[in-house]
C-alpha cells in the first residue's frame, strides 16, 4: 500500500518580491 | 564557501514545487511563464505587477550575497535589496535568473539564466500603494 502523501502547494505571489517603497493610501 | 542550509532556502523554488495561479491552475515552478504572473495579477484584487529594472549589482560584505539596485515601477523608485547569489528573480520574457545560476541549479535544481544589469524583473505591489 502506498500511503497518499500531501504535496505542498504555494501561491503564485510568494515567488516574486515586493520591491515598491511602501506608502499606502 | 559555506553551503546554505536547506532549511534556510525557500521551498517553493525547489524544482518540481507546485505553484497555484490566481485562477486555481497548478503548475510546476520550472514551467512558469511571464503570462502566468501577468494573468494572475490581473485576477487579483489586491496585487499588481510592477516591472523592476536591474540598475546595479554589487558585492556585499555578507558572504554569498549581493546588493542589487532596482528602478521600480512607473516612477522608477530606487530600491536596493541584499539577496543570496542563488536567489532567483523572474525576468520578463526570459524566465528565472540569478546572480549565480550554477549555485541556483545546485541548491534548487532550477535551471536559470544569469541576471544582468538592464534585466526587467517581475515584482509585485499592492494596488492600494500610491
Amino acid at each position: 500500500n502506498v500511503e497518499p502523501r500531501s504535496v505542498p502547494v504555494f501561491p503564485w505571489h510568494s515567488l516574486v518580491p515586493f520591491l515598491a517603497p511602501t506608502q499606502t493610501d | 564557501a559555506s553551503s546554505t542550509s536547506p532549511a534556510a532556502l525557500p521551498p517553493f523554488f525547489m524544482r518540481g514545487s507546485i505553484i497555484q495561479l490566481a485562477d486555481g491552475e497548478l503548475k510546476r515552478v520550472e514551467d512558469l511563464r511571464t503570462e502566468d504572473f501577468i494573468q494572475s495579477a490581473e485576477i487579483s484584487s489586491e496585487l499588481k505587477i510592477d516591472s523592476s529594472t536591474v540598475e546595479r549589482i554589487d558585492c556585499s560584505p555578507t558572504p554569498n550575497a549581493v546588493v542589487i539596485q532596482f528602478a521600480v515601477g512607473e516612477l522608477k523608485a530606487q530600491v536596493c535589496v541584499e539577496v543570496l547569489v542563488e536567489y532567483p528573480f523572474f525576468v520578463f520574457g526570459q524566465g528565472w535568473s540569478s546572480c549565480c545560476p550554477d549555485r541556483t541549479t545546485q541548491l534548487f535544481e532550477l535551471s536559470c539564466a544569469k541576471l544582468c544589469v538592464g534585466d526587467v524583473c517581475v515584482s509585485l505591489t499592492l494596488r492600494s500603494l500610491r
